[in-house]
């Protein structure tokens, strides 16, 4: 049973997280068909860079957030900002898209310059958390769960962040005990999902510098 | 590192400010 306070921490996660979503006119250029690989380039940058304040503002209404650290909150979002972006972008691509954009943005990210060893992964991914078929309180705190990683590169009070993080799984495990009694193992496939991530992370970094070169 | 100094730019302005503004 979900208490009434674990309600509002879920409503809060959620109300969040549906709030602050890419703005519209750079998703509308994503799915414009004709394109260059300089202005695809440009554009990617662009999604990426607002993807970051998009999950920065995310973050900022986790409760107890603020109250870190200041450099701790710095060293979570840095260590989790590519993991975040996947996360929210696999859920994006899971979702019943208008006929053909899923083709579309396919397409941008496989003529990105992107090499193949990287794409893969990274749409087996996208693949992966498709068959999950997460309601959206499940994408919203499994993305919280991500941010507040303890073991990220340079966290000093790891026990703080602990604290705040280990609420948010109890709550998650509980609405999945609810949303799927007839497959006890989907918290544990939602956490198998974050190991995914982290080596979609490593390979991120590869890619990126692959795609210097290139 | 390098590469990371412009994504740790963002993240502090972001956590600074307002995102509209």
């Amino acid at each position: 049973e979900i208490s009434k306070e674990q309600q509002a921490l879920i409503k809060l996660i959620v109300d969040a997280y549906k709030r602050h979503q890419i703005p519209q006119d750079i998703t509308k250029k994503l799915l414009q068909e004709q394109y260059s690989a300089e202005e695809n380039f440009l554009l990617l940058t662009e999604m990426a860079t607002s993807q970051v304040q998009v999950l920065v503002e995310f973050t900022k209404n986790i409760p107890g957030f603020l109250s870190l650290d200041h450099e701790d909150q710095i060293a979570l979002l840095k260590g989790s900002a590519v993991e975040a972006m996947f996360l929210r972008s696999a859920q994006v691509f899971s979702r019943k898209m208008p006929s053909g954009h899923t083709e579309v943005l396919e397409e941008r990210v496989r003529k990105s310059g992107i090499s193949e060893e990287f794409i893969t992964p990274m749409f087996n991914f996208y693949k992966s958390i498709g068959e999950l078929h997460m309601i959206q309180e499940e994408q919203a705190l499994l993305s919280a769960i991500t941010i507040l990683s303890p073991d990220r590169p340079y966290v000093k009070d790891q026990q703080a962040v602990e604290r705040l993080q280990e609420p948010m799984l109890d709550v998650l495990r509980k609405l999945c005990a609810l949303q799927h009694p007839l497959e006890p193992q989907y918290f544990a496939r939602l956490l198998g999902r974050l190991t995914e991530l982290r080596t979609l992370n490593h390979y991120h970094t590869e890619m990126l510098a692959s795609w210097r070169v290139n | 590192p390098a590469s990371n100094l412009g994504l740790e730019d963002i993240i502090r302005k972001a956590l600074m400010g307002n995102l509209e503004e």
